[in-house]
């Protein structure tokens, strides 16, 4: 059985709204719909990598959003497009393979399985970044379950990528 | 006991893995 087979998707969307809410991001985030916005996920993005995810880069990502989810979709298309962005340019990295998030599933029916996919391509940015080791240890202080999952998805973004 | 021990493995595996994503050097080469 392959790493992704493994990957319960809801259980990941779980374990990384968890790891999510580690980066003390000033919007709230304790669900899944806190999370369609975009908004919490820029605002993560900005703690891993202040110089490439800057503020003209925030300043993109519309900050009231309320239900409409076109904005919300809008503002999700500029996040990934930045992860991406940033997997190429910084971190020298391609992911090949990998089924990228559905940003209209997530802004318009706060799909869980599509953000747990997205928030998995933050991790990846998170345990390669310049500061990587400090969302490393966090990860490791995590609860057992949660590292495990975190794991896998790990192993499997890795699996994906090609310098 | 079975379940200790399985745990204790099961945390070795875990702190493997993540020691190993410390120790790996990243970063876009030039």
């Amino acid at each position: 059985m392959s790493t992704s087979e493994c990957l319960d998707r809801m259980e990941l969307c779980e374990s990384l709204l968890t790891w999510i809410q580690t980066f003390g991001v000033e919007a709230p985030c304790k669900t899944v719909e806190d999370l369609t916005s975009g908004i919490v996920m820029a605002q993560a993005l900005q703690k891993i990598d202040a110089q490439y995810f800057n503020e003209a880069w925030i300043s993109r990502i519309k900050p009231d959003v309320g239900d409409n989810w076109r904005l919300k979709i809008s503002n999700l298309k500029k996040v990934l497009k930045g992860i991406l962005d940033y997997n190429q340019e910084i971190l020298g990295q391609h992911i090949n393979d990998f089924r990228l998030p559905d940003v209209t599933l997530i802004g318009e029916h706060s799909d869980a399985a599509e953000l747990g996919r997205m928030l998995q391509l933050i991790l990846g940015c998170a345990v390669s970044c310049e500061q990587k080791q400090e969302y490393i240890q966090t990860i490791m202080s995590m609860e057992e379950s949660v590292q495990h999952v975190v794991m896998t998805a790990i192993q499997e973004l890795m699996s994906k990528e090609t310098p | 006991d079975p379940n200790m021990k399985a745990g204790a493995a099961n945390e070795g595996v875990l702190a493997n893995f993540f020691n190993s994503l410390l120790s790996k050097k990243t970063g876009a080469p030039g």
